[in-house]
């Protein structure tokens, strides 16, 4: 009999100004993952079980880029994708271009055991969602305040912004600050609230 | 993004990620969340999941050269992060967790923060944001 691991992740590339108040908000979800996986596994759910439900968890809370708080394409939608892999057999399942589906990971694990494929996307996922009747909601339920306002930030810097969050507080102090060449992804580095 | 890895006492290892993407991105774009072997891969010698730049994560085929160099070169999960996040990302920034089907967890990344947790059964658990 081994011994179980998990590991959580909520993205790379963190906002250097990241306000203590958020970082911590983002450490007690990671803490909240982790023992909802602990608790699995202490039940002896499967691996695969586990870190389908470890997902779902962080897709709902808005705080990561995924599911509910996901970031905003140039239109200011949200389409989301996910996958999911077991290694005994190395079955697997992903999806792409989902706009609608509250929990993408839980679509890409029916990809993998109710489909003949392993991958679908776009309208074709869609359609998948609905036969195997999984929640839809509006688009509209994805999209959170804080990310129209980095979207606003990124048309304006006219750049692409992966894994952060710009702080929400002290950014219209900062803007003052002289302005520097430096650039932290793509952004003006006098975006970032002063420490 | 965001990401799970597991190994069960059974040694079965999984992995999940699950992604907006990018901000501001073109409509229609997949990035290397939903890529296996890219954003996500799981065989019976390791789980990995990965986040950040996804163009270099494709490139690199990330999650799948954890386990090929352990496979190949004999590296343990730890050293194997590391080789792969210092050889194969070129100029790209991205992170990752991983599993082995030893019971063993390990992260790397290259860029200046990564959200993570982890945890083992022999009562181990560390959840950080920076180096």
């Amino acid at each position: 009999m081994g011994r179980w691991a998990i590991a959580v992740h909520g993205g790379a590339g963190v906002d250097p100004n990241l306000p203590l108040e958020r970082q911590e908000e983002a450490k007690q979800l990671l803490t909240r993952c982790l023992n909802l996986g602990i608790s699995a596994l202490r039940s002896n759910l499967p691996a695969i079980d586990v870190v389908e439900k470890v997902v779902r968890e962080l897709e709902t809370d808005p705080l990561f880029n995924s599911g509910r708080g996901s970031a905003l394409t140039e239109k200011g939608t949200v389409e989301m994708e996910a996958s999911i892999m077991d290694g005994p057999k190395r079955r697997c399942g992903a999806v792409s271009g989902l706009t609608t589906v509250k929990n993408p990971i839980s679509l890409a694990r029916l990809v993998m055991d109710k489909s003949p494929h392993s991958y679908l996307a776009f309208s074709g996922a869609e359609q998948f969602a609905r036969q195997q009747g999984v929640e839809v909601v509006d688009n509209e339920y994805f999209i959170t305040p804080d990310n129209v306002g980095m979207l606003k930030l990124a048309k304006e810097a006219n750049t692409i912004l992966f894994d952060y969050r710009i702080p929400t507080n002290g950014y219209e102090t900062c803007g003052s600050g002289v302005e520097s060449p430096l650039q932290m992804n793509g952004l003006p580095i006098s975006v970032y609230a002063p420490e | 993004t965001v990401g799970c890895v597991v190994v069960d006492r059974e040694g079965r290892c999984a992995a999940a990620t699950s992604t907006g993407g990018l901000m501001n991105k073109m409509t229609g774009r997949i990035g290397d969340s939903p890529l296996i072997g890219a954003g996500t891969y799981a065989c019976d010698v390791c789980g990995v999941s990965c986040t950040g730049e996804g163009e270099a994560i494709i490139r690199g085929t990330l999650a799948r050269e954890v386990a090929a160099v352990m496979e190949y070169k004999g590296l343990g999960l730890q050293r194997a992060v590391d080789f792969v996040i210092k050889n194969r990302l070129d100029e790209g920034k991205a992170g990752l967790i991983a599993v082995s089907k030893s019971g063993e967890v390990a992260y790397g990344f290259n860029c200046n923060g990564m959200f993570r947790g982890c945890a083992t059964e022999d009562g181990f658990m560390e959840v950080g944001i920076w180096e």
